[in-house]
């Protein structure tokens, strides 16, 4: 429960204060993120442990989950550097939810598997150098975005998608899937 | 000089000979508009000899100097990038100001995913940056926008429900705070037509035209408006200025036939403010095993 309250109660301080009208000085904005910071790490490991006793008695624990927060400029350690890795959508909505998931990787042949092992369509979107962006995130070696449509992830629930990568896929058939999930690029000339 | 089209079957985006969007197309009906960022220049110090009147754009006042935006580029500079799932165009304004329209399969809105900074003040002008999106919906004056994300409320340009109102400051005096979603329809009693933006993060917005909406997406400026934070919005400190992204999801629908345009907006403003949480772990586990 502490977890939890440690949010609420960062929010409850911002929200009663001036980060509400943006109109505090700067210092006091960068502790307002730190304390956010710090809270979110902390229902970060709410969720892993939540996670782990959602499992049958006698299984396995879960290994820790991990969270990107800077995927809004495509960086993620575990996911740029991983041959194999799930990942688990959780839904905070009372609604079923469909959507798009975009996940920062390096250039090579992915396969994403739903929870019953079915193969999914994907696409392979090369990222856009952008100057500006790019000095944010200097220890990324992401050179596309994955992306798959996460489909049905029930309500207060969640969805966890298997995704394998190999350097290349073998024969015709991998040359065909290949083909699917790349992406078209067409430059201005300058 | 190329015309450019994106489209998920369901939309299609139609992008002019400068690289900027020039249409969408919906169930057959197009709607003409434009979309671009643009920059007001903020008000600076000294502009009054009374300390009381002098009150430069900052933290706590949106104050223009002049009652228009100026476009950071006519023209952009676009790559597209096309495929199963999803069709974008990068649009490059300049090496501070860009932008990314996305259109997934299946999805009815359009995304557009903003990158602005740092913003450029050497020019000794702060620069305060805005969406605009103009249509020649005839909105009457009128536009709507929600009220801490739950009631949305009508609003009249230059004018109060209350109370006969000077316009002193035609641009600030008719923003609104925008935390989920502003939209213009094209008659109070009988909207056809609806264009909407739906917002990732609380901003400021307006219509200062006819069937033209804008949402502010960044700021950056010189001097301190004298209502009591002392000192100017400009991260950080004397710092190269901040980089922003974000997020609009941009609807257009022309031909609502009796549905009302919150029936639209407020699905998508759910989907915005509460995204799915993803989490990852390596291992070293078959599928099989693993499962």
């Amino acid at each position: 429960q502490h977890l939890i309250d440690s949010l609420r109660r960062s929010m409850g301080e911002a929200q009663h204060h001036d980060a509400v009208a943006g109109t505090e000085k700067e210092h006091v904005s960068q502790d307002y993120r730190l304390r956010l910071h710090d809270s979110v790490v902390d229902c970060q490991q709410d969720v892993s442990n939540s996670f782990s006793k959602m499992l049958p008695i006698g299984s396995q624990p879960l290994p820790q989950q991990e969270f990107c927060l800077h995927l809004n400029v495509s960086q993620c350690a575990i996911t740029e550097s991983s041959s194999r890795f799930t990942v688990t959508a959780y839904n905070p909505r009372s609604h079923e939810v469909t959507t798009y998931v975009r996940l920062p990787v390096t250039n090579g042949f992915y396969t994403v598997l739903d929870p019953d092992g079915s193969e999914m369509i994907i696409q392979l979107v090369p990222l856009v150098a952008l100057q500006s962006i790019d000095a944010e995130r200097p220890k990324s070696t992401a050179t596309h975005e994955l992306l798959f449509q996460a489909a049905k992830i029930p309500p207060l629930g969640h969805k966890t998608f298997y995704i394998i990568k190999t350097s290349t896929g073998r024969g015709q058939h991998s040359a065909i899937r290949e083909k699917q999930q790349s992406t078209t690029v067409r430059r201005a000339k300058t | 000089g190329e015309k450019i089209a994106i489209s998920n079957g369901k939309l299609l985006v139609n992008f002019d000979a400068n690289g900027l969007i020039e249409s969408i197309v919906v169930d057959g009906e197009t709607v003409m508009m434009s979309q671009n960022l643009m920059w007001y220049a903020a008000m600076n110090e000294g502009n009054s000899n009374s300390i009381f009147d002098d009150r430069p754009s900052g933290a706590y006042v949106f104050r223009p100097n002049g009652t228009d935006a100026t476009p950071i580029a006519m023209q952009a500079t676009l790559i597209v990038q096309t495929g199963a799932l999803v069709s974008e165009v990068h649009q490059k304004f300049s090496d501070w100001a860009s932008q990314v329209v996305r259109v997934y399969k299946g999805q009815s809105d359009v995304e557009i995913e903003w990158t602005v900074g740092p913003i450029p003040v050497g020019d000794g002008i702060g620069k305060e940056i805005v969406s605009r999106v103009t249509t020649q919906i005839p909105s009457g004056g009128r536009f709507y926008t929600d009220s801490n994300g739950r009631q949305t409320l009508l609003r009249r340009r230059n004018f109060r429900p209350t109370w006969t109102l000077n316009v002193s400051e035609p641009v600030a005096g008719n923003y609104y705070p925008i935390n989920s979603h502003i939209y213009v329809t094209d008659d109070e009693g009988n909207a056809d037509t609806v264009v909407a933006l739906v917002n990732d993060r609380s901003q400021g917005g307006t219509s200062l035209q006819d069937g033209q909406i804008e949402l502010m997406v960044h700021r950056r400026l010189l001097y301190d408006d004298h209502f009591g934070v002392g000192e100017p919005l400009n991260e950080p400190g004397d710092g190269p200025g901040l980089v922003v992204r974000g997020t609009h999801y941009l609807l257009v629908n022309p031909s609502l036939a009796g549905i009302h345009p919150i029936s639209l907006i407020r699905p998508l403003a759910q989907q915005m403010f509460m995204r799915p949480w993803l989490s990852f772990s390596s291992t070293s586990l078959s599928f099989t095993n693993w499962k």
